[in-house]
C-alpha cells in the first residue's frame, strides 16, 4: 500500500453529494456512497456524516471532460473512471466521477459502490497499491458487492494512518476474518482437483491440499485469479488440464493462471436448458471422460469428448448414486472414489459398487 | 475489411503510452515548488516504473502485455505521489 500523508487531523468527517448521475436513481447513488464510507469506518475510528449544504470535508460530484476548476480532466467513456484528492482544504478530500461512464449497482458497466470505495481510499490518504488483490489497485476489478472489498493490504494501509476502530462497543460489523480451517462445522462452496492438488473453495478463500502429505494452505482465490468473483458455486478439472468455475449462470475456464479469453460464458452454451440458473456441484470422472453436474436432486451428464450433454438427462441423483440423497454442495474424485459434501457431512462413494463406503467429517482432508 | 496498416497501430500505441505515462507516471508539480525541475525522467524510465508497479516484465518497451494493461479502465489518480 502507499499513503499520501498527512491524513485528516480529525476522526469526524463530513461529506456532501453535490450532484447525481442519470444512470442510477438518486436513492441508489446515496446508498452506494454511504456503503462505500462504511467500508472504511468499519476498520478505522473514522465517523462520516452527510451534509446537504455548504462545504463538506469530502465533496462528491459527477462531471465530464474538463469539470469546474478541477486540475484534472476526464476522457469520455472508459479510460479514467474517477479521481480523488488527498486530505486537505479546497479540492483536498474531494471525489469526482466521470459522468461519461455507465454507473450501476451491479456487474454491468462500472459499479459505483466499488469505485467510490476506491476513491474514498484516496480521499482518506491512501495512494495506489501494487497488490492486485487490493481495492487500492489502480485498475477496476469487479468484486461481488456483498463481499467485504478491503484486502489485508488496504486495511494495513488505512490503519497505518488512523489506527484501528475504537474499542467502544458500538454496532460496527466485525471485520471478516479468514475461515477457520479446522472448524468442525465447516462446509464448502466447491471442491476441485488441480493436477495432484485438491482445492476447497469457500467465499473469497480456497484451501490447497496435497493429499499425499499433510500440507494445507489457505489462500485468497483472487491471489491466483484476480478476475474471478468470490462465492464460486461449483468447480471441476476436465481432461485438458483446465478447471471450470461456475457461479450463477456464468462459467469460466482456467488454464494455469490464465482465464481463457471469451469467458465468462453462459452455462446454456454447455447444453443446459434456460430454466437452469446455477450449478450446485460438478465432477469429471477421469476414467470415463464424463462430467456430472449436480443441481438440486437431479444431475446432468456431459461428454467431454463430444463436448455435448448426453441424452436422457436430467436423472434423479439418488437413483444412480444410492445414498446421495441430499443437495450436493461439492464433489470431487480422488483415487477412483468420489467424495460428496453436504454442509459438514462428507460421503465417500464407490462408483463401481454403487455404494456409499463411509461417512467422514467435511474437514477430514485438513489433518485437523 | 482490409486490415488497417501496421503503422497506424504503432502511432496509436505510441500516443497511448505517452498519454498514460504523462497522466499516471509523471510526478505532479508540487504547488509549493519554486524554480525549474531538473532531472525529468525519460519515457523508457517511466515505462519501467509502470511495468514494475504492475508486476509486468520490466523491459522499458511498450510490449503487448504492457499495452493491454494500459487499456484497462482505471482510477485517474497518478500511481506516483507528489
Amino acid at each position: 500500500f502507499g499513503v499520501t500523508l498527512p491524513g485528516w487531523k480529525k476522526n469526524n468527517l463530513t461529506y456532501r453529494i453535490v450532484n447525481y448521475t442519470p444512470d442510477m436513481s438518486n436513492k441508489d447513488v446515496d446508498k452506494a456512497i454511504q456503503k462505500a464510507f462504511k467500508v472504511w469506518s468499519t476498520v478505522t475510528p473514522l465517523v462520516f456524516s452527510r451534509i446537504h449544504e455548504g462545504i463538506a470535508d469530502i465533496m462528491i460530484a459527477f462531471g465530464t471532460k474538463a469539470h469546474g476548476h478541477c486540475p484534472r480532466y476526464f476522457d469520455g467513456p472508459l479510460g479514467v473512471l474517477a479521481h480523488a484528492f488527498p486530505p486537505g482544504n479546497g479540492f483536498g478530500g474531494d471525489v469526482h466521477f466521470d459522468e461519461d461512464e455507465d454507473w450501476t449497482t451491479g456487474l454491468e458497466g462500472f459499479n459505483l459502490f466499488l469505485v467510490a470505495a476506491h476513491e474514498l481510499g484516496h480521499a482518506l490518504g491512501l495512494s495506489h497499491s501494487s497488490d492486485q488483490r487490493a481495492l487500492m489497485f489502480p485498475n477496476y476489478a469487479y468484486i461481488t458487492p456483498s463481499e467485504f472489498p478491503l484486502s489485508p493490504d488496504d486495511i494495513s494501509g488505512i490503519q497505518s494512518i488512523y489506527g484501528s476502530p475504537t474499542k467502544s462497543p458500538d454496532k460496527r460489523p466485525a471485520t471478516p476474518t479468514s475461515p477457520k480451517t479446522c472448524g468442525s462445522q465447516i462446509s464448502f462452496d466447491a471442491v476441485t482437483t488441480l493436477r495432484r492438488e485438491v482445492m476447497f473453495l469457500k467465499g473469497r478463500h480456497l484451501w490447497r491440499v496435497y493429499p499425499d502429505n499433510s500440507e494445507v494452505e489457505l489462500e485468497l482465490i483472487s491471489a491466483f485469479w484476480p478476475s474471478l468473483p468470490s462465492g464460486i458455486q461449483a468447480a471441476y478439472e476436465n481432461m485438458k488440464d483446465q478447471i471450470l468455475f461456475f457461479k450463477g449462470n456464468n462459467f469460466w475456464v482456467i488454464s494455469g493462471y490464465q482465464v481463457l479469453l471469451g469467458y465468462p460464458k453462459n452455462i446454456n452454451t454447455l447444453g443446459f436448458p434456460k430454466g437452469v440458473k446455477k450449478i450446485d456441484a460438478a465432477v469429471c470422472n477421469k476414467h470415463t471422460g464424463k462430467t456430472d453436474f449436480f443441481i438440486g436432486d437431479k444431475y446432468w451428464r456431459y461428454d467431454e469428448n463430444s463436448q455435448s450433454m448426453e441424452k436422457g438427462y436430467p436423472r434423479r441423483t439418488v437413483n444412480d448414486f444410492p445414498g446421495i440423497s441430499q443437495k450436493v454442495d461439492a464433489v470431487f474424485q480422488h483415487k477412483g472414489l468420489f467424495y460428496f459434501f453436504h454442509g459438514s457431512r462428507q460421503l465417500e462413494f464407490d462408483s463401481t459398487t454403487k455404494k456409499v463406503t463411509r461417512e467422514i467429517k467435511s474437514n477430514s482432508w485438513f489433518n485437523c | 475489411l482490409p486490415v488497417r496498416p501496421e503503422k497506424d497501430d504503432k502511432e496509436e500505441d505510441t500516443k497511448l503510452v505517452e498519454d498514460y505515462l504523462n497522466k499516471f507516471y509523471t510526478v505532479e508539480t508540487d504547488p509549493n515548488q519554486r524554480g525549474w525541475k531538473t532531472n525529468v525522467e525519460s519515457t523508457a524510465e517511466k515505462l519501467k516504473r509502470m511495468q514494475q508497479f504492475f508486476g509486468l516484465k520490466v523491459t522499458g518497451k511498450p510490449d503487448t502485455e504492457t499495452l493491454e494493461m494500459m487499456k484497462k479502465p482505471r482510477c485517474g489518480v497518478p500511481d506516483v505521489g507528489l
